[in-house]
């Protein structure tokens, strides 16, 4: 179903949600999730957002029931842990590769998921400082990175 | 038909919120 503009703010976390509904459902679940509870937030009075938001409610819980074995969604605090390692392992990837003067789509992709996934931790509670630095510097990076390459330039 | 409009707007939001409670076993 297409994204009402109201809710823009969360497409990105929508198709992380996509790109990973079969490398690692789990992702998928928590950035559903976290759309969810953004969305309901940002409108959940006019009518193509509740559609929207009803649509993408009925999934959660069809993951849930297809997912109830899985202890990283049968308990939440397990999928905290999830979600922490893998935004952190693709956070380190990207940070090596830009130490290592690697600089390529995957990478800026890597930094900008990892800063989204930072996001997607909030369902669970407050972020540690650790984890609010790493968003921001992960989304800053994908940024300056990108816009060099736009402009032909080596990033520093 | 505004009133009634806006009673279906919040029945169905207070459905959502319910239905979120449930789904991360808060309720």
């Amino acid at each position: 179903m297409a994204l009402p503009s109201q809710l823009k703010a969360i497409q990105h976390h929508l198709r992380t949600a996509q790109e990973h509904d079969k490398r690692d459902p789990v992702v998928s679940y928590y950035c559903r999730l976290y759309a969810m509870q953004t969305g309901m937030k940002l409108d959940s009075k006019t009518p193509e957002c509740r559609k929207f938001l009803v649509k993408l409610m009925d999934q959660l819980e069809m993951m849930k029931k297809e997912l109830s074995d899985n202890e990283s969604i049968s308990q939440e605090v397990v999928g905290n842990a999830h979600i922490e390692n893998y935004a952190l392992k693709m956070f380190l990837y990207a940070d090596n590769e830009d130490r290592g003067g690697r600089f390529h789509k995957n990478m800026i992709k890597s930094f900008y998921t990892s800063s989204l996934l930072y996001d997607v931790l909030s369902v669970f509670g407050e972020l540690s400082e650790e984890n609010i630095q790493h968003r921001k510097y992960a989304r800053w990076k994908a940024t300056y990175i990108h816009n060099c390459m736009k402009n032909g330039e080596t990033p520093k | 038909t505004g009133s009634l409009g806006s009673s279906v707007a919040s029945a169905e939001q207070d459905e959502l919120s319910q239905r979120l409670a449930k789904l991360r076993d808060q309720v």
